[in-house]
């Protein structure tokens, strides 16, 4: 099966400011916030509708300056994993 | 073939009498949850009815099962189903329902929450191992599988969920190295941290179905987590699943399917269903969730390391076949199939019940080796490490092992060659990594964490061996050889004994204990022959360490003794182990290692067995109470030196065996071979004429030598044997004859000078002249003797000579 990476058009990123913080991060690098990552506090969903879905290229544009965003401690585009059941 | 007792009414789920009994339409097809050995050869030994009749049935525990969603609706599961625990992370949204396709491809998730928690006696399908527990499902593996969903499914409401069961992983195909990312690491560690109000979520994990492409469940970084409980499975045999992955990180195992003659595990299916065909180590995983459910009902406070100790201490090697379960140094047996072995339910909710919680947590992260080596085809890398247990610092001291990590950063040319062992200082061998067949990846391993839970309870301190292996499966470039860049040890445990602080239970409970009367925290003197970490009471069976030698008993309790018993032998390890049943005292547990016999027995030289009977080529010496050997060549012996039979091709030479030579030539002890005999022997004892046994034809016996004639004074003479032969030999002739012709006096042919011939006997021929002196007694002697050839005598008494007669 291909082991190439693929990319998707979602992102974690962690934002400690708080919740405000992030919805203005996210409309600010036109993002959609989609709320904190389960349990782990600072932590977010963001996701970008006008990246492309699957690519094996993670992606550019003016978006990916959010990494430059002192506010946003860490960023990462989120890569399909293959897992199967057991 | 569970035979329910009629119901005639129907019976309360708990039955007063001794069987339980539920109106589910599988239930009697459940074998690994009711039946045990006395009922038509049924084999299952986690005790699940123990705990339930202890009333332990999974409630107000809270179980999810992450995976491609839940049937919540299905009429077994409905009723337990818990939305709180529950998500779509794939949809987003807060139902879990899978997507129905044709392929029913997302029953997997249904299937695992009916073994953890179906209702029971609803007469429906089948009945949960916590059968009272809420039960929630994560819709997580229906879409794309990012970091981020895992982190989303594993830090799910984890103050309402207790326990996350999860039957998926990487690949299984014998070449993925893979575990979870950044994200789902956070996870963990957050669950740990802060779930269940602080006391740890429960991470269950299948540990992999790659037996069959050689896959090693050291490579799935998810089972090598010090936070999950990985979970193997065996059949209802006992046998190793054709499935199955072995590693070290494994730490228990529950029944699941086998082979298509073993029976299978029943749960609930897609569309309101029932099925037996949810197989592997998938099966297996949320069994032991639902076991540990029914633990957490016993002690709700329980840590998720608490869950730990008590799986390690009360699972069982009993019937599980592994070629590998050993002993490791603190009295634990363990398996890199099995892990600590089959766990049981019942054991665990009595250990719960009155658990003191261990210590803290001590993690101590060993100062990593960076120097480079270059690993060699054939050749094998050995590195130790000498372990303080971060004595230096008090919060990171570690004594008592949980788990061991080793971070290692490999480069190889090709991953599949490589196979990795650690010996901890008690001389425990965990497989870090087994060859992979189709692990063609030149990657090698970056800072990959391999896990053991095989030196648990062990001391940390001391040599750390770690070997690496490379077994080129082909042909290889030489140009790039494998290099061991670094590694570390990361010590996982307590810096005191883990259960120092108990009040009142002896080390196991696997069987009902007596309530002995010291309920509260023991503060009394210890056996003399307890160690120096103390003891849990008086007497020798609740030291905490032994002093000299520890035997351990089928229930896992154990005892510290002075000397070990006999039938017993002591190893490296300060245990005293059983000798095989034929030994009254060995120097190990094989038959081949008895050093005495027990009585009836006796002990066969060099082959230190004990048999009944002696066998050919051996004698008994009674003094030594053994079977010694005959001496060489001889096949059947009374004693060391008197041989009674001899190999074949030897022939009994009195009491010896000697090479048996062909007729007409004899054994030559010096040079070892057969010699020619003299050529008047047919048979020879040796060389010459005078060692003839048998004389070759023509030539007759006379004397000890063969001739063909007789010689003057003797008379060839006829014997004949009982069976007719007819033997000739020279027999001497009469004293009196010179020449005979046959025995006796009567048959001279010639005289000695001085006699004359008359009839064939001869007579003194001289005329004695006037009457001796000496006539008389003294000449009737010499007469007697035959001397009167002699000329003196003959003189002397010439009258008496020449008388007849």
């Amino acid at each position: 099966p291909c082991k190439a990476r693929i990319y998707t058009n979602h992102w974690a990123v962690r934002i400690p400011g708080g919740p405000e913080q992030a919805e203005q991060i996210a409309s600010k690098y036109g993002y959609r916030n989609l709320g904190q990552i389960g349990d782990l506090k600072d932590y977010y969903h963001f996701f970008h509708s006008r990246t492309i879905k699957r690519s094996t290229l993670s992606s550019r544009g003016t978006h990916s300056f959010i990494s430059m965003e002192p506010k946003v401690e860490w960023v990462q585009q989120q890569v399909v994993k293959r897992r199967t059941k057991r | 073939d569970y035979k329910p007792s009629y119901p005639g009414p129907v019976q309360s789920s708990m039955a007063q009498s001794n069987s339980i009994y539920f109106n589910d339409a599988k239930w009697s097809s459940m074998w690994y949850i009711h039946c045990n050995d006395n009922i038509h050869n049924c084999q299952s030994d986690m005790n699940i009815v123990g705990a339930w009749k202890r009333g332990y049935t999974g409630k107000d525990v809270v179980v999810t099962i992450l995976d491609d969603g839940i049937e919540r609706n299905h009429p077994d599961l409905i009723q337990n189903y818990d939305n709180e625990a529950s998500y779509d992370v794939n949809g987003n949204d807060m139902d879990p329902m899978p997507r129905y396709d044709a392929s029913n491809e997302n029953k997997h998730g249904t299937r695992c929450a009916g073994e953890v928690a179906a209702s029971a006696n609803n007469s429906h399908c089948t009945v949960g191992i916590a059968y009272n527990a809420k039960i929630g499902g994560v819709r997580m593996l229906d879409g794309d599988v990012t970091d981020m969903v895992e982190a989303k499914s594993l830090s799910l409401h984890p103050q309402h969920i207790d326990i996350y069961s999860a039957s998926w992983g990487p690949d299984d195909d014998g070449k993925t190295v893979d575990g979870p990312a950044s994200l789902a690491r956070q996870a963990f560690e957050n669950g740990i941290r802060q779930g269940r109000k602080g006391r740890g979520s429960i991470f269950v994990w299948a540990s992999g179905n790659g037996g069959r492409s050689r896959d090693h469940c050291s490579c799935d970084g998810y089972t090598n987590s010090i936070y999950t409980i990985s979970i193997s499975s065996t059949a209802e045999s006992g046998r190793k699943p054709w499935y199955l992955e072995e590693c070290s990180s494994t730490l228990t195992t529950t029944y699941s399917s086998g082979e298509n003659y073993d029976r299978k595990i029943i749960t609930t299916d897609l569309r309101q269903r029932c099925t037996d065909s949810h197989t592997g180590t998938s099966a297996s995983a949320p069994m032991a969730a639902g076991i540990i459910a029914l633990a957490l009902e016993a002690n709700p406070f329980l840590t998720w390391r608490d869950v730990q100790h008590i799986i390690v201490k009360t699972s069982r090697a009993g019937h599980l076949i592994a070629p590998d379960w050993k002993t490791n140094a603190a009295g634990y047996n363990v398996s890199h199939l099995y892990g600590f072995g089959l766990m049981d339910a019942e054991a665990m909710v009595k250990e719960a019940e009155h658990w003191k919680q261990v210590p803290s947590q001590h993690i101590c992260v060993e100062n990593a080796d960076k120097q480079i080596r270059t690993i060699r085809p054939e050749h094998v890398v050995r590195s130790v490490y000498k372990a303080t247990g971060c004595t230096d610092n008090a919060n990171h001291h570690v004594i008592y092992l949980e788990h061991v990590v080793v971070r290692i950063t490999i480069t190889h040319p090709r991953r599949g060659d490589l196979s990795i062992n650690l010996t901890s200082p008690s001389g425990t061998k965990s497989q870090l990594l087994a060859n992979r067949l189709f692990d063609h990846s030149m990657e090698g391993f970056k800072n990959w964490e391999f896990m053991t839970t095989h030196c648990w309870g062990e001391k940390a301190t001391g040599d750390w061996i770690l070997e690496i292996y490379d077994s080129p499966s082909q042909l290889r470039s030489q140009k790039a050889p494998g290099k061991l860049k670094e590694w570390s040890l990361v010590l996982y445990g307590t810096s005191v004994h883990p259960y120092s602080f108990r009040s009142d239970k002896p080390r196991s409970l696997a069987e009902p204990q007596p309530e002995d009367e010291y309920s509260e925290e023991y503060g009394g003197p210890c056996h003399p022959e307890c160690g120096e970490n103390g003891c849990e009471g008086p007497g020798p069976q609740q030291c905490i360490t032994c002093l000299h030698y520890f035997l351990k008993f089928k229930n896992n309790t154990r005892t510290c003794v002075p000397e070990c018993p006999s039938g017993f032998f002591r190893d490296d390890k300060k245990r005293c182990k059983k000798c095989s049943t034929l030994c009254e005292s060995c120097v190990g547990s094989r038959s081949d290692q008895c050093s005495t016999c027990r009585s009836g027995l006796y002990l066969l030289e060099g082959a230190n067995t004990c048999i009944s009977s002696c066998p050919d080529g051996f004698y008994l010496d009674r003094d030594y109470s053994m079977y010694r050997k005959c001496s060489e060549n001889c096949k059947k012996c009374t004693s060391a030196n008197i041989c009674t039979e001899c190999k074949t091709g030897l022939s009994l030479q009195g009491n010896k065996c000697q090479l048996s030579c062909e007729p007409g030539t004899y054994y030559n002890g010096h040079r070892r071979a057969c010699e020619k005999c003299h050529t008047t022997c047919a048979t020879c004892a040796g060389t010459g004429m005078e060692a003839c046994n048998e004389c070759a034809s023509g030539y007759y016996f006379e004397e000890w030598r063969c001739v063909s004639s007789c010689n003057v004074g003797y008379y060839l003479a006829e014997q004949t044997t009982d069976n007719g032969d007819v033997h000739k030999s020279c027999q001497k002739c009469d004293p009196t004859c010179y020449v005979c012709t046959g025995a006796g006096e009567r048959n001279c042919s010639t005289c000695v000078s001085g006699y004359n011939l008359e009839n064939g006997v001869c007579v003194v021929s001289t005329i004695c002249k006037d009457e001796s002196w000496a006539e008389g007694s003294f000449c009737v002697l010499v007469k007697k003797n035959n001397l009167c050839q002699r000329k003196v005598l003959q003189q002397l008494c010439c009258r008496t000579c020449s008388l007849m007669g």
